[in-house]
């Protein structure tokens, strides 16, 4: 990993009389690779050495008696430092009934799964929830939230038409006349090129005003996950970022590209495929996971 | 890559920043920048387009083709009836509608399909892929949520033996490859389908999501530690993703490229081509 590897390194250099400016280079390019290897975007990855090579050249640095440690230490606390400091928990202001969660994103990334495991959730927790099948394209995604919404004794509104934003108001709608507290919108899946499907939620995001609108991304996205992240944040200007399928072994550095170029909270990791599996972001566990 | 004529260190550098940034990765694009430099030693080229050529060239080499047993067009003829094709691949990749594309290829081609329906895991994935197969025209079998896959495989096998099927196609449950007893699992699927036919499954495509970084080769490996991956599929390269990973797998593993999902209707499918594709990641 990453501390071994600078470890070696400075091994290496040990025979020198400083660390200086040239030395460093080696150290600063094995950095780099490992956030490459780690899928951190490579613009993200340059601009990120270069803050770590500044700070790693400075006076505690050059006179300690172990460089490699104090250097994965600054490396460790920049990562975490993108990404983002404390948890933010979802915004969902006590006064409004319903309050509005709609989801968006690429498709496979986990939204309708996550739509059902934020409901289970908020249930927990007191909420009166329903579900909205704004999907209207995906074979069977009005099915596939329908179960889950069994699963997890919550109703789930649906319209036959292919109109998502039918369905959408609809839900509205249905949560108002049920006295529901909350609506979590499901939608599809979709491109960030797709001019005609990022028209529509950004349709489905005026006429709803979500006081939660969630980007669900792929932890083991590479290097597009930041085009992707920032159009979609530019069009959607999204409140937050939910991170799914962390149970698998990428490394994850796509979470740190994200953060660093749209600069919205992670909210959410998906740890699972089962409605339990959703956890409260960790920012320093996951600058671990990404440094390897 | 821009109105240059020789490889030097800026050319070099340009050429480092955009293989990377089609997720080729750090050590194989690292190799690739040796080998044309190397190659290039001393020599300057006649136009841009010579010198983009040698580097399209270097690049291409690390893609292996498909091999004769496993033909990648849908008219040409299969080495056994049933064919039996096994799609796998991690959650959310695309395999059950990369099933459907391939059921409707083959049987646009005249071929007699069936799909077996072997993610008996997730909400609604029979319902999902009995709409694919309605629209393909061509029959499902499948035992819905919670049964077992084995079961469904052997049963589709089965049926395919005594109507004289041509294709199988077996869509499984998504699964992270980091997870041995989903990977277990799929190792059974495997051993079932051989009880009623000993060289099933005659192909095993691993699904790779494009937009998906360098963990597609930690799933490339792992999937074919438990079930012999013969072939990959690369979707959702109509997005921006370049899937440059697959210039790893194909080295590493011997794997080639067989198809590419363009798109989310039963006709986005394409045969991999590995010019093109080099190509569009140069682009
Ligand atoms: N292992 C794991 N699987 C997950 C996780 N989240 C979702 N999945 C699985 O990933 C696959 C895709 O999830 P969906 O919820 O259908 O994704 P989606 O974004 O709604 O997909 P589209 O609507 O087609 O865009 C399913 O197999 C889910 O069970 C997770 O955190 N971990
Ligand atoms: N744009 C685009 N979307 C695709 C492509 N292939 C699949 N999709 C979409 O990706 C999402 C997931 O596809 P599925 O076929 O359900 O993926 P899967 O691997 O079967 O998912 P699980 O069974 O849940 O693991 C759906 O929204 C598909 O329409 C492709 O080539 N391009
Ligand atoms: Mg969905
Ligand atoms: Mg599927």
């Amino acid at each position: 990993n990453l501390s071994d590897k600078l470890e070696l390194t400075f091994k290496k250099l040990a025979g020198q009389a400083t660390i200086n400016e040239v030395n460093i280079g080696i150290a600063m390019r094995d950095i780099k690779r490992a956030l490459l290897s780690a899928d951190v975007n490579y613009k993200v990855a340059k601009k990120l050495v270069e803050d770590i090579r500044e700070k790693s050249l400075g006076e505690s640095v050059i006179k300690s008696v172990s460089p490699a440690q104090m250097i994965v230490k600054i490396v460790n606390d920049e990562l975490t430092e993108i990404m983002g400091g404390e948890n933010q928990p979802l915004n969902l202001p006590p006064k409004k009934i319903p309050a509005i969660v709609m989801v968006a994103g690429l498709q496979g990334s986990g939204k309708t799964t996550f739509c059902a495991k934020l409901a289970k959730r908020l249930k927990k927790n007191g909420k009166n929830p329903i579900l909205v099948a704004a999907d209207v394209y995906r074979p069977a995604a009005i099915e596939q939230l329908r179960t889950l919404g069994e699963q997890i004794d919550v109703p789930v509104f649906s319209v036959e038409e292919p109109d998502a934003m039918k369905a959408a108001l609809g839900g509205l709608e249905a949560a108002k006349s049920g006295a529901k507290d909350v609506v979590i919108v499901d939608t599809a899946g979709r491109l960030q090129i797709d001019e005609v499907m990022m028209a529509e939620a950004e349709a489905l995001k005026n006429r709803l005003s979500p006081d939660e609108l969630l980007f669900v991304v792929d932890s083991m996205m590479g290097q597009e996950a930041v085009n992707t992240a920032k159009a979609f944040n530019d069009r959607l200007d999204f409140d937050g970022v939910v991170l799914t399928k962390l149970d698998g072994d990428a490394r994850g550095g796509a979470a740190l590209s994200i953060r660093q170029v749209v600069e919205k909270p992670i909210k959410f990791m998906s740890v699972g495929e089962k409605v339990d599996d959703l956890d409260v972001f960790y920012p320093d566990r996951m600058a671990q996971r990404i440094l390897g | 890559s821009k109105g240059k004529t020789e490889v030097d260190d800026e050319f070099l550098e340009e050429l480092e920043n955009i293989l990377v940034a089609a997720d080729v990765g750090v050590e194989t694009t690292l190799d690739i920048v040796d080998a044309i430099t190397e190659r290039s030693k001393g020599k300057t080229y006649r136009s841009e387009e010579e010198l983009n050529e040698m580097v399209m060239e270097e690049i291409r080499k690390l893609l292996v083709e498909s091999s004769h047993d496993h033909p990648v067009d849908f008219d040409a003829p299969l080495s056994a009836k049933p064919y039996v094709i096994m799609i796998v691949g991690v959650n959310g990749a695309g395999k059950t509608t990369s099933v459907a594309k391939l059921a409707h290829n083959y049987d646009k081609a005249g071929k007699k399909v069936v799909i077996a329906a072997a993610d008996t895991f997730r909400a609604a994935a029979y319902e999902q892929l009995k709409i694919w197969a309605d629209r393909a025209g061509v029959p499902i079998i499948g035992q819905g949520q919670g049964a077992d896959p084995a079961s469904v495989v052997f049963d589709s096998v089965s049926s395919a033996v005594s109507k004289g099927t041509d294709v199988v196609l077996v869509d499984t449950a998504g699964r992270l490859h980091n997870k041995s007893h989903l990977m277990e699992e799929l190792a059974k699927i495997m051993r079932v389908a051989k009880k009623k036919i000993p060289e099933a499954p005659h192909e095993v495509l691993l699904v790779l999501d494009g937009t998906t970084g360098q963990n597609a080769v930690q799933q490339a490996r792992e999937f074919t530690k438990f079930v012999n991956v013969t072939g990959l599929v690369v979707t959702k390269l109509d997005g921006t993703s370049k899937g440059g990973i697959v210039l790893s797998i194909s080295r590493e593993l011997n794997l080639p490229v067989k198809y590419i999902g363009v798109g989310e209707k039963i006709d986005d499918l394409q045969l991999f081509d590995r010019s093109s594709f080099v190509e569009a990641l140069l682009e």
